[in-house]
């Protein structure tokens, strides 16, 4: 295997993709369904994950055209050239084209659109052409046999020189637990995300999604996607206890902090660092702080907010320092009234979840601009 | 008569150029093309004969002939 000049890669697990056009070839179900097998063999051996988009930006834009096509690369025609993808980056990076002078197909007859797509993902994520003639990111095409498994162990090793192999146990349990809307599951033990008093332990930004914890599952959440996934919060991080208190994300760190008890953790995505849990205290808290009850990371102050009861402490990450004594909540975030359970910032907005109620607090205005339900954030 | 072989010749020639320039980043000088073995285009051959494991002789022998007919993906075989 080989990849690209300074090996390129993207530096999230979540990737969007969006099929911009369709080609005529075939029912655009079959091609959702061809790119969608597609990028799976992709992410059946790595930690990746796609979300599909249906507008604005992704960063796999996928399409058909014939020759010139703004890319400084046109096809040519029948035959030849049958599609090609960019290295990962912004804009064209990343990009999937599709040359629609071929006559795509499902089959193994024609150009067989899964098998393609399967090769020019693996460019879309990082790798180049491979010598070997048996790898799929080899160059020519060769007819699709579909009882063949597609990936050889050259491709395998170069991805997960890449990105690191999927936690494959846990994946195991992730299909097992996977499910995509508990509404569906009928097990009584697992939470319903449509239910009207619906409450969370935790919420957190992470990686471009939202995580809401409840006991010892979370949802999550793309903000541009409809859908959610619902799964084990141990097909993460095994170590981790079920009923967490609080969580916050500091993306310039990659990082999350996961608090239970006097007790946090800090996790890279699937990964804890190591040397945690750590004591509350450790933080700059007075020992008598025996738990907090919920936490969120400002960014642009570089200031971290700890909730407990109807009081906060704030830590502010470039003096290294915490508020030497706290405040009253309702002071400085007017309108939010006592204990909260969780609360996370979505672009301007902070929402604070208390109960079965969710307060969107504008940060400009210092004031609450509107009163959701707690499952708002859910496909309902 | 001897087949025509010139006319074959020069469009064996023609698809070539154009493979080592898509996926090998020929460049063609200008020169006319004449089979030097120190030349660019040789040199570029043989690259490429290296990648897919032929024999490397710097000749478009019938091996190398059918691999440039097959269908393949566009992004070049060599850092641009």
């Amino acid at each position: 295997f080989s990849t690209f000049a300074g090996e390129p890669k993207w530096t999230k697990q979540v990737l969007t993709y969006r099929i911009v056009n369709y080609t005529p070839d075939l029912r655009p179900a079959d091609v959702n369904a061809a790119i969608k097998k597609a990028l799976s063999v992709w992410s059946n051996v790595t930690p990746l994950r796609f979300i599909k988009k249906d507008r604005g930006d992704a960063d796999i834009m996928i399409s058909f055209a014939a020759r010139g096509h703004n890319d400084f690369t046109p096809f040519d025609g029948p035959g030849g050239s049958l599609a090609h993808a960019f290295a990962p980056g912004k804009d064209l990076g990343g990009d999937a084209h599709f040359d629609e002078d071929e006559t795509w197909t499902k089959s193994p007859e024609g150009t067989n659109l899964f098998y393609v797509a399967a090769h020019e993902f693996g460019h879309s994520l990082g790798l180049f052409h491979s010598k070997d003639p048996n790898a799929l990111m080899y160059p020519v095409y060769r007819k699709f046999d579909p009882s063949v498994l597609l990936l050889h162990q050259d491709d395998i090793t170069g991805i997960q020189y890449l990105y690191g192999s999927s936690p494959s146990t846990n994946n195991d349990q992730r299909e097992s637990t996977e499910i995509k809307d508990p509404t569906e599951s009928k097990d009584p033990a697992l939470p319903n995300s449509c239910s009207s008093s619906l409450t969370f332990d935790a919420v957190t930004t992470f990686r471009g999604e939202i995580m809401f914890f409840k006991d010892k599952h979370i949802w999550r959440k793309h903000p541009a996607v409809r859908t959610t996934d619902f799964e084990l919060i141990s097909s993460f991080w095994p170590q981790l206890p079920p009923g967490v208190d609080a969580a916050y994300e500091i993306p310039q760190k990659d990082e999350m902090v996961i608090f239970k008890g006097n007790e946090f953790w800090i996790v890279r995505g699937d990964a804890i660092l190591p040397g945690y849990p750590q004591k509350l205290y450790t933080l700059g808290f007075s020992k008598d702080v025996t738990k907090i009850d919920a936490a969120f990371h400002n960014g642009i102050e570089e200031k971290t907010y700890y909730f407990i009861a109807d009081k906060f402490w704030s830590y502010d990450e470039r003096s290294r320092s915490m508020d030497r004594k706290s405040s009253l909540i309702r002071d400085t975030f007017p309108g939010i009234n006592g204990k909260i359970d969780a609360v996370f910032q979505h672009e301007n907005f902070l929402y604070f979840f208390m109960g079965r109620k969710q307060f969107e607090f504008d940060s400009d205005k210092k004031r609450v601009t509107r009163f959701l339900k707690t499952n708002f954030w859910f496909p309902c | 008569f001897p087949a025509n072989t010139r006319q074959t010749e020069e469009e064996d020639m023609q698809l070539i150029q154009k493979y080592l320039e898509n996926y090998y980043g020929f460049k063609k000088d200008g020169e006319s093309f004449v089979w030097k073995s120190n030349n660019a285009m040789t040199q570029k051959l043989k690259e490429m004969q290296e990648f897919f494991g032929l024999e490397v002789t710097g000749k478009l022998d019938s091996g190398t002939l059918d691999l440039v007919q097959k269908h393949r993906c566009g992004f070049p075989d060599v850092a641009g």
